[in-house]
């Protein structure tokens, strides 16, 4: 099964159509494997965006440099898989 | 489950748990629910969808899907809510009883089977559909870019490693294509509700252009009406209007095809959260979301049932 320790999903706000751009920018870059939650749309409407634990720190570099407000919305993917797996598996138990 | 009694509402269930309880639902009613399969996924899983019905032949129609973004764990879970509760409802509540008195509901929980087993076996972050793209070492199609309503467009990839991969032709997912054929020979469906998660949206067609819909006025004030009916149970928060105004472009979408089938409720929902969980919704919020959301679809209901088009 895939795993997503140290995934981080962050939710990124976007002042003006310039900085959509920038993080559009970004969506084409495949080499970062990002998955986009919720896609870069207009400004004001937040973006979710999963990161592989090898592409957090050139993200964070990128969105500062440009000035790109972030918040870290989900610290690792995987601990909160865990804790869904654990609720359905203790639930099967019973 | 021994029964849909005993079946655990407030957990994520496996495929075979949901097939299960279908089975559970159809014959504690068989007079009230059956169930079709309308096709075979691309891996070959049986495509089922309930219909509830108390009679009549080819009644106007209601046709809610869960499911369609497998990760969306949260919509199947609620799909599974539903069904329980229109078979305890009818007969009961008044209003809900004189919708199904005169039209059918027809509920697709898994969309997306193939994905859904798969977030369950290898990625629990799995979209698309699984078939294979020749030529692409990528797997899938997003199911929600496939459809004949502006395919290809702006607003989907022709990139098969996209999560919005268009696929080479519309229609070519046959989980798009069953309903396409469901719904062609139909023929009568007048509501068309598609349900996504996350971001707290009630969508109406267009995605694919900017143009509105000749129902538009229509169209956003039930979404009003729907969205209040919603937020009145928890204080949940809700955005509405067009999908191109409310967050993006998007081309090939469910919604956009089957408004211009002709059906004019069409409508999307994306569910909770705000961003907290995302698609990793905790197991907790399934039935407060399922009852917030059930509130909305019985306005847009009632609505259809009290203006015949």
């Amino acid at each position: 099964s895939e795993d997503f320790v140290g995934h981080q999903v962050l939710r990124i706000s976007v002042a003006d159509e310039a900085q959509v751009q920038k993080v559009t920018e970004l969506e084409e870059l495949e080499h970062l494997q990002l998955d986009f939650w919720r896609g870069p749309a207009q400004p004001g409407s937040p973006i979710d965006v999963r990161v592989p634990f090898p592409s957090i720190q050139a993200v964070k570099v990128f969105l500062e440099a440009h000035g790109i407000e972030y918040t870290i919305m989900i610290e690792d993917v995987q601990s909160l898989l865990d804790e869904e797996r654990e609720q359905m598996f203790a639930f099967q138990a019973r | 489950a021994a029964s849909t009694d005993t079946f655990n509402y407030a957990t994520y269930h496996t495929l075979e748990e949901i097939y299960g309880f279908m089975d559970l639902l159809v014959a504690e009613h068989p007079q009230l629910v059956s169930k079709l399969q309308i096709g075979n996924t691309y891996e070959g899983r049986p495509i089922y969808v309930l219909k509830f019905s108390t009679g009549g032949n080819n009644r106007p129609a209601i046709w809610i899907d869960t499911g369609i973004h497998s990760r969306e764990w949260v919509t199947q879970a609620s799909g599974v809510w539903f069904a329980k509760k229109i078979t305890q409802d009818y007969g009961q509540d008044p209003a809900f009883t004189s919708i199904l008195d005169n039209m059918d509901i027809f509920l697709e929980i898994v969309t997306n089977p193939d994905g859904f087993a798969f977030t369950h076996s290898k990625n629990r972050l799995w979209r698309k559909t699984r078939s294979i793209t020749a030529g692409s070492s990528c797997v899938g199609v997003d199911p929600n870019r496939n459809w004949d309503a502006g395919f290809g467009l702006a607003g989907a990839s022709s990139n098969p490693c996209s999560e919005t991969y268009h696929g080479k032709f519309a229609n070519s997912e046959v989980e798009v294509k069953s309903i396409v054929d469901f719904v062609k020979n139909h023929g009568n469906i007048k509501a068309f509700i598609s349900i996504h998660s996350y971001s707290q949206l009630l969508l109406y067609p267009y995605g694919y252009t900017t143009e509105s819909a000749a129902d538009q006025a229509e169209l956003d004030q039930l979404a009003e009406s729907a969205v209040k009916a919603l937020s009145s149970l928890y204080g949940t928060k809700f955005k509405y209007g067009s999908i191109i105004k409310a967050i993006y472009r998007a081309s090939g979408g469910t919604i956009d095809w089957t408004y211009n089938q002709g059906i004019k409720y069409s409508y999307t929902f994306e569910l909770r959260d705000t961003g907290r969980y995302g698609f990793l919704l905790p197991a907790s919020q399934i039935i407060p979301t399922a009852q917030e959301t059930w509130l909305a679809l019985q306005t847009i209901m009632e609505h259809t049932l009290n203006h015949p088009y």
